[in-house]
């Protein structure tokens, strides 16, 4: 089973219409391993991207060095996993 | 859960406690819900549509589809809900009463069951379907990408690692192509709405042309009433327009193909998160989710039903 622990889910917002091309190059950097959740549309709309642990300090680097704004959406991905699987798991048992 | 009077809505469940729904519902209502096999998925899954008919052949009929994205929960579970409503109200809400008596209503609820049963045990962030890819180590292809509309143009990837993979040739998944098969078959549906999260959008074509579609301003007009009624529930806030235009270019898509086989009426809705959980959205929003979408599909399928062309 896949785990994510330590991944965290980052909301990234342009700060204008120039940022856009800059975040979408992100796309493109597959050694970060990014699985967008929400893809880039326009200024108005976040970009939330899934980042691997293993990424995480790189791909903040990045963004921080091209003053992109972006906020932590999930700290640590695994942990509302576990959470998730728990809620289904009692519900279950309170249905048996 | 012994019938679906006590099947719990406000949870999410795995492939088969959803299987076993469909089944129950069925025996619950023959007179009014029938399920049909439209084919297999790769790992042999069946296809499980529902049909809720009040009679006649080919009637004109409205297609509603739930997780062809299969890590987008939320919409499995509001399909659930939609089809324990539907035998709710019929025969006491007039306006769902009015479309079955001469409508079909067809629900896919697990579109993408390979990909589904995958994030229940392997892969919670699993969003394509398993077949493999000849000659890559990555699996599985995006069912949104796999559509004969502008497919292998931009808007979709070459890479069968991408999670935007659109597959070696259209029609290519068994999941896409039963559906294809089965809209050809019957050839009078009159509205598509494939449903995924989070975003909160209600999509109308093109996604692969930034040429507007020749229904634009009745499907703009449309989609701006549906999220007038989904907002009225709790408020949740919801962008509207053509793909191109609203979110990005995406080749290959659904309702691309939808429309250009002639179903006006054809939509993609990308149901909540209203706060910060992306996919994991807490089960305890999954009842509200779904009622406030409900109101949107009323409002496209009454109009579909009042405007038959």
């Amino acid at each position: 089973k896949e785990m994510f622990e330590g991944h965290q889910v980052l909301r990234i917002v342009a700060k204008d219409e120039t940022q856009l091309p800059l975040i979408k190059n992100l796309e493109d950097m597959v050694e970060f391993e990014l699985d967008f959740w929400r893809g880039v549309t326009d200024v108005s709309s976040p970009v939330d991207v899934r980042v691997p642990f293993h990424s995480l300090q790189s791909v903040k680097i990045h963004l921080e060095s091209q003053d992109i704004e972006y906020s932590i959406m999930i700290g640590d991905l695994q942990v509302m996993l576990d959470e998730e699987q728990q809620e289904m798991e009692s519900a279950a048992r309170i249905a048996e | 859960p012994r019938n679906t009077d006590s099947f719990d809505f406000s949870r999410y469940h795995t492939i088969s406690e959803i299987y076993s729904f469909q089944d129950m519902l069925v025996a619950e209502n023959p007179n009014l819900v029938s399920k049909i096999v439209i084919g297999q998925s790769y790992e042999g899954r069946p296809l499980n549509v529902l049909k809720f008919s009040t009679g006649g052949t080919k009637r004109p009929a409205i297609w509603l589809d739930t997780g062809i994205h299969s890590r987008e929960w939320v919409t499995q579970a509001s399909g659930t809900w939609f089809a324990k409503k539907i035998v709710t109200d019929y025969g006491r809400d007039p306006a769902i009463t009015a479309i079955l008596n001469k409508m079909d209503i067809f629900l896919e609820i697990v579109t993408n069951p390979d990909g589904y049963y995958f994030t229940h045990n392997s892969n919670r962030m699993w969003r394509k379907t398993r077949k493999p890819n000849s000659g890559s180590s990555c699996v599985g292809v995006d069912p949104n990408r796999n559509w004969d509309a502008g497919f292998g143009g931009a808007g979709a990837s070459n890479n069968p690692c991408s999670e935007t993979y659109r597959g070696p040739r259209a029609h290519s998944e068994p999941e896409v192509k039963s559906i294809v098969d089965f809209v050809k078959s019957h050839g009078n549906f009159k509205a598509f709405v494939s449903i995924h999260s989070y975003s909160q959008m209600l999509l109308y074509p093109y996604g692969y042309t930034k040429t507007p579609c020749k229904d634009q301003a009745e499907l703009h007009n449309l989609a701006k009433k549906a999220i007038t009624d989904l907002a009225s529930l709790y408020n949740t806030s919801y962008r509207y327009g053509s793909i191109i235009n609203t979110i990005y270019q995406a080749s290959g898509g659904t309702i691309d193909w939808t429309y250009n086989q002639g179903i006006k009426y054809s939509y993609t809705f990308e149901l909540r998160d209203t706060g910060r959980y992306g996919f994991i959205l807490p089960a305890n929003q999954i009842i509200p989710t779904a009622k406030e979408t409900w109101l949107a599909l009323m409002a496209i399928m009454d109009h579909t039903s009042k405007n038959m062309y």
